[in-house]
């Protein structure tokens, strides 16, 4: 089944 | 010195409840523009954040910057200590390591103070690009609430399509597979009934319910809940606070291999 991915796969540290 | 006056008092009530089994700590952002608060849940799957603009405290003094770092579980229990009718009341000292929460009864016959210790809490702060969203569906929260509760009994995880024909919310689990669908629904004289879906292109998304349930603790801040979608993005779950800011929910889909 699909994986979970993660909120910094995304959005990167200012 | 931070002084922040808060006549409904619930609210700050309701939006700790609302986060603290997400995030254990959390800086406290104190500027001119508001009070905010941006963390991620320990598996960094989920992120939340939150403004309150100083307009709409009653009183609002920050005279520089600051970052207070607070275990919203303890937040919480001093909070708890609060009258739902009672001003709130938030007090620190510049470079202080406490912060006080007082809270006035509407009548003035009770006052109380509860100081908390503050903490030093080492996190990232991550850029949240501005996106254009496949598709935006507001919706009552209630509903979303009772969607995201009643698919959890079946399956682990959702699959929210948008296309024309309405919001599809679908699970799958050992004893079967469960859809609801709804269709726009502009109710004129009730707008917080209303269901609102603006679609540029369709988009379908797979997300772990038991997320999406965590969010929906914050379903009495807000009549209605806006939930924004883009197949290369996380989710964004908004509850909208009463004249003064926001809690968002963002939420990293599940991506096939």
């Amino acid at each position: 089944g699909p994986k979970q991915s993660t909120i910094t796969k995304f959005f990167g540290k200012v | 010195m931070l002084e922040l006056r808060l006549v409904q008092g619930s609210l700050l009530k309701k939006v700790i409840e609302a986060i603290k089994d997400l995030v254990t700590d959390a800086n406290f952002d104190c500027s001119a523009t508001g009070l905010s608060l941006q963390a991620m849940d320990s598996s960094h799957v989920a992120l939340v954040a939150l403004l309150l603009r100083s307009e709409g405290f009653e009183h609002y003094r920050c005279d520089r910057n600051i970052s207070m770092g607070m275990n919203l579980n303890n937040m919480s229990k001093m909070l708890k200590c609060a009258g739902n009718d009672d001003i709130i009341t938030i007090k620190g000292d510049d470079g202080g390591d406490t912060i006080t929460f007082m809270f006035e009864s509407p009548n003035q016959d009770k006052i109380s103070d509860f100081e908390m210790k503050l903490m030093d809490i080492d996190s990232e702060h991550l850029g949240i690009p501005e996106a254009e969203y496949h598709a935006i569906v507001k919706m009552p929260s209630s509903e979303f609430s009772r969607i995201c509760k009643d698919l959890s009994s079946i399956g682990d995880t959702v699959v929210i399509s948008v296309t024309k024909e309405g919001v599809k919310f679908t699970t799958r689990g050992d004893i079967g597979t469960a859809n609801i669908v709804c269709r726009q629904n502009k109710t004129i004289d009730k707008p917080d009934e209303a269901t609102i879906i603006e679609m540029n292109e369709p988009v379908s998304l797979t997300f772990a319910l038991r997320y999406l349930n965590s969010f929906t603790k914050a379903t009495s801040l807000s009549e209605s809940v806006t939930i924004s979608l883009s197949s290369d993005l996380p989710v964004v779950i908004e509850y909208k606070i009463a004249d003064m800011g926001y809690i968002r929910f963002y939420l990293a889909p599940k991506i096939e291999d």
